[in-house]
């Protein structure tokens, strides 16, 4: 049996002007998540692990609009979204407007598994990885100088996200 | 946005998506990435399917879903299915990108934006890693 993996980082007005010098970067995050993933497929081992080894890499990085490096809210905070299915038996978890999760895949993967739910929501989806040992930490750590800059360019600007044609989404 | 789609060697699917969502939103907004059937969406013997972009506009579509019914019930390829339900989220006004897997291991890209962080890896060697359009 043959196995596959497919990973992005987002899509928009991304051109070789609009990345500039931190090309080489992105490239060298999305080889990563891709080494992350199939080391685990090519061992036989299983596609919802790999997915979720994948998306890790790319949370931690500070290129990516997710965890770390995320986009900010009006109000200046992380509010993460994150899903993850199993093809096998359509078992799914989901969080939305997690503040403190480190990565929100994990604490998909924790709903998907340790709850009878499939999503969870901003405080409780907090309480709920508290509860079960999914790795937290203050919601400081996702902001990078470049999201903070963005935030005050558009608040400058008068406008909210929708203002910005998806700018930096 | 960050998203993963994977077959595995037992030949089961699996999604997964992980998002900030857009700078300056307000009031909770959430998109398509958490939205199971939207954003991320896996089913064997169908596809397994990772969004981003413009999320209310995947939303509206049902990307994920949409694209495994229309394999499922209209019998089509992976590429058609993924082209034409990117095709409904571009008519209603929307932009952005998906990544599918299919059953038997195709992997899928296709975005209507200038550019797409993406790669791809198969056991059959292949191995790619792109961002801009061409």
């Amino acid at each position: 049996m043959t196995w596959t993996l497919v990973i992005h980082g987002g899509a928009g007005r991304i051109t070789p002007k609009v990345v500039g010098g931190k090309e080489q970067a992105i490239r060298e995050a999305l080889a990563r998540a891709l080494d992350a993933g199939t080391a685990i497929l090519a061992n036989g081992g299983a596609a919802i692990d790999a997915v979720q080894a994948a998306i890790e890499v790319l949370e931690d990085d500070p290129h990516f609009n997710a965890g770390r490096g995320a986009a900010l809210s009006y109000d200046g905070v992380a509010e993460l979204d994150a899903a993850i299915m199993d093809g096998a038996t359509r078992d799914a978890g989901a969080v939305a407007g997690t503040t403190r999760a480190r990565h929100p895949i994990a604490l998909a993967r924790a709903v998907m598994e340790r709850s009878p739910h499939v999503m969870l929501a901003g405080e409780g989806a907090d309480a709920f990885a508290e509860a079960n040992g999914v790795e937290t930490i203050d919601n400081g750590w996702f902001a990078t100088p470049e999201r903070i800059s963005q935030l005050a360019e558009l608040r400058a600007a008068g406008g909210d996200a929708f203002d910005v044609d998806m700018k930096y989404g | 946005t960050v998203g993963a789609v994977a077959l595995d060697t037992a030949g089961h699917l699996a999604a997964a998506t992980s998002t900030g969502g857009v700078t300056g939103k307000r009031w909770g907004r959430i998109g398509d990435s958490p939205l199971i059937g939207a954003g991320t969406w896996a089913q064997d013997g169908a596809c397994a399917v990772s969004c981003t972009g413009a999320g209310e506009f995947f939303v509206r579509v049902g990307v994920g879903h949409a694209i495994a019914a229309r394999i499922r019930h209209l019998g089509e390829p992976l590429e058609g299915a993924v082209a034409a339900v990117l095709g409904e989220v571009t008519a209603l006004g929307g932009t952005g990108g998906i990544i599918a897997v299919g059953a038997d291991g195709t992997p899928q890209w296709r975005f209507s934006t200038p550019g797409m962080h993406r790669a791809r890896a198969t056991s059959d060697g292949l191995c790619e890693v792109e961002l801009f359009a061409e």
